[in-house]
């Protein structure tokens, strides 16, 4: 049980990592075409 | 210009995205926890009622 | 051309959260089953034990 929690919270952890990463290129690449244009 | 207004309007959407689904796991971290918890609690009514037989 | 390129990235941006998310979603989903399905077993487990005695 207490196993069980302790791997959603890591499973929690690791989309929420990639959520951010996601934005993070967004931010970038929308940045690079800004000063593009 | 529009360009730079676009972009952040355009991050102001993802983050919007993101901050739902963080509610989301939230609530499904709780919703697991609840179920655990009722679980313990059945396993020691169960081991008690055994003790008192 | 520069706001198709900007629209193209948040698309992509977006689709790969949506991607992230319904991974996560199905892992719960058969996590949760697992632990469901092994709760039954125990079940039926203790049944069985008490049928015995």
């Amino acid at each position: 049980a207490a196993r069980y929690l302790e791997e959603e919270e890591l499973r929690s952890q690791h989309i929420l990592e990639c959520l951010n990463a996601h934005i993070e290129e967004l931010k970038k690449d929308s940045e690079k075409t800004v000063r593009q244009f | 210009k529009g360009l730079e207004e676009m972009r952040a309007q355009y991050i102001k959407a993802v983050s919007k995205i993101k901050r739902d689904m963080l509610c989301y796991i939230r609530e499904s971290k709780e919703r697991a926890a609840e179920m655990i918890k009722a679980e313990v609690l059945r396993e020691r009514q169960e081991t008690a009622r055994k003790m008192r037989k």
